[in-house]
């Protein structure tokens, strides 16, 4: 068999105006964290730890949507998932609600491989990360100056639009909301094109 | 969100998805990552990350669907994540990168762009945005 890998960093309304600087880091970010997988294959590593390894890497680059990086809640807070599957014997695990994992893909592999079940989520998840042993971090780790900013940007569009509020909570959920246009809002929840991107 | 899909000398497929979700969601908010065959799916034919609108892909069960269009279709991966991106998810909501165990890569989406980087063994290597 030839070994092949392929990672995403997220994917949405990404303005083509892009500024050159933000381009090249994304790409080298990419770039490197692909070599990351692509050295560990050549190694002859398995599926699971080049996986693992990769979406760890992408966990910590502040960049991308996981991890360090991920956006807030309604609240101002962190909650972050993760979840892997091992294609042939379809073994699998899988994490949300997380508040202070540095990385939750490593702890969806704990619960597959080190638990009876599936899937764990909030309170349970964070005491199984305690008894794991797992990194953890304080939210300001997490927390970056982009986050907060998008948080702000996206509550302050919601609290123009003109319809109820119950309404435009959830645009995709509420198919009354009077926001018409899918580019009223991109996936990351600014303006599409009047803002700078900042990331899904 | 995040993602990767492996497959390694030794045929096995492994997919990966980890995310902090969307800016401003709900507190308490599930979204597709953690759901077995949402956004994150493997089994003996492939292994799939998606990344996008979760609540337009747990509706769309996007991880196992590519994985059933082959398995009862017979369809390639290319052909099965076509069917997926195009025809069975929401335009503009969606997109994923995908292996199958015989080594074929696929990166699709329907949105705009999606970050992405993909490499195999024979020195196909690519990093792309839109």
């Amino acid at each position: 068999m030839k070994w092949a890998i392929a990672l995403h960093g997220g994917a949405g309304d990404i303005s083509k105006d892009m500024p050159l600087q933000k381009k090249e880091e994304v790409e080298t970010a990419l770039s490197q964290c692909l070599q990351l997988g692509i050295s560990a294959l050549r190694d002859s590593c398995s599926a699971m730890d080049v996986a693992e390894l990769v979406v760890r890497a992408l966990e910590d680059n502040p960049l991308f949507n996981a991890g360090r990086g991920s956006v807030l809640t309604t609240e101002g807070t962190i909650e972050m998932e993760a979840s892997i599957m091992d294609g042939p014997s379809r073994k699998c695990g899988a994490v949300s609600g997380l508040t202070s994992v540095i990385n939750p893909i490593s702890l969806a592999r704990l619960v597959m491989e080190k638990t009876p079940h599936v899937y764990l989520a909030f309170a349970g998840a964070e005491m199984f990360a305690r008894q794991q042993g797992v990194a953890t971090a304080e939210p300001k780790y997490f927390l970056t100056e982009k986050s907060t900013k998008q948080l702000h940007a996206v509550q302050q569009l919601l609290a123009r639009q003109t319809c109820s509020s119950e309404d435009i909570t959830y645009k995709e959920a509420q198919p009354t909301c009077k926001l018409e246009s899918s580019a009223d809002v991109s996936l990351n929840g600014t303006l599409s094109g009047s803002q700078p991107f900042i990331g899904e | 969100t995040v993602g990767c899909v492996v497959i390694d000398k030794l045929g096995h497929c492994v997919a990966a998805t980890s995310t902090g979700g969307r800016t401003n969601k709900m507190v308490g908010r599930i979204g597709d990552t953690p759901l077995v065959g949402a956004g994150n799916y493997a089994n003996h034919l492939c292994a799939v990350s998606a990344t996008g609108i979760g609540e337009y892909i747990i509706r769309g069960m996007v991880g196992h669907n590519v994985a059933a269009i082959m398995e009862y279709k017979g369809a390639s991966l290319a052909e099965a994540v076509t069917e997926v991106i195009d025809k069975q998810v929401e335009q503009g909501t969606t997109g994923l990168v995908a292996v199958s165990s015989s080594g074929e890569l696929a990166m699709a989406f329907n949105t705009t762009g999606m970050y992405r980087a993909a490499a195999d063994e024979s020195g196909y290597y690519e990093v792309g945005i839109w």
